[in-house]
């Protein structure tokens, strides 16, 4: 007599959380770019038997972006989820996962991400800063000035750009752009790098030090500049995940 | 009409009584918001 069909699974059933976090988790530890993403939504779930013991379950699920990179030793539990006023981004994911004997592990990923739409910021917050384009000239302008302006008053390491994270552009009352980029240590001081700035490298990945930055140009009505970076210090990496991919966005 | 009445009578009599302040169960999915609705 064929095993009867699994019952079916609630989205806010214990098992379905379990198998949430695990696919949450994998898609963190496979992320290269951006942020942390954390679970907002249990969308939809199906499980189908394939033997004893044995169930494929496929999640639809609903992230936000947290405010933590995807570098950051940060515990996900620890990262706040970006709020709707900061220009949230959302991540729908469909997951295959296999429960075997109890075990969950997970098949398959495929993700999509996109920014809340401007008219849904602007009809409840008219003067939120909204995101800019990666690309951005005000934003390419604004993360190079933070960082060269780091790098000129540093006593640690000459930091280069690994990629930029978010740019964020407000007009009213005052004419600011906000950035967040990621960065990594070289192997120069950042006097060495006003001599030869060719010469410096990010280290190796046996002593790589990726860090953050955050950044602020006021435009007007007065000219202001403010950078913060903090440096992780070397994290060894777990094995299975691939290595940062070392081009610069 | 006999029929009709008959009909009526024992599918008033089919349906399960239900108790008073019964709350049908949520939908299973999708499950509940943990932050905020895009």
């Amino acid at each position: 007599v064929p095993a009867a069909p699994p019952a079916p699974l609630g989205c806010d059933d214990p098992e379905s959380e379990a198998a949430a976090e695990v696919a949450v988790n994998y898609i963190n530890a496979r992320s290269h770019h951006g942020y942390k993403f954390a679970l907002n939504r249990i969308e939809d779930v199906h499980v189908v038997l394939q033997g004893k013991g044995n169930y494929i379950m496929i999640l639809e699920l609903d992230l936000l972006e947290t405010k933590c990179p995807i570098l950051s030793p940060t515990p996900l539990a620890n990262c706040t989820v970006r709020s709707f006023a900061e220009h949230a981004v959302e991540g729908d994911c469909d997951v295959k996962l296999q429960k075997l004997n109890g075990t969950i592990s997970v098949l398959a990923s495929k993700c999509h991400s996109h920014a809340d739409s401007r008219e849904d910021i602007r009809r409840i917050c008219p003067n939120c800063p909204l995101l800019a384009r990666l690309n951005d000239t005000e934003v390419l302008e604004t993360v190079s000035a933070a960082l060269n302006d780091f790098n000129s008053k540093t006593t640690g390491p000459y930091l280069r750009l690994l990629e930029i994270g978010r740019g964020q552009i407000q007009y009213h009352p005052a004419h600011i752009i906000a950035v967040e980029f990621a960065v990594g240590a070289t192997n120069c001081s950042a006097e060495e790098a006003k001599v030869n700035v060719g010469a410096c490298q990010l280290l190796p990945e046996d002593q790589s030090n990726f860090g953050f930055c955050t950044g602020t140009v006021v435009k007007s009505p007065s000219q202001d500049l403010n950078v913060d970076c903090q440096l992780y210090g070397h994290q060894v990496r777990t094995p299975d995940i691939p290595l940062l991919c070392q081009d610069t966005s | 009409p006999v029929t009709k009445r008959a009909v009526a009578e024992a599918a008033q009599h089919d349906k399960v009584p239900r108790p008073v302040g019964f709350v049908p169960p949520p939908p299973p999915c999708p499950g509940k918001i943990r932050h905020f609705d895009i």
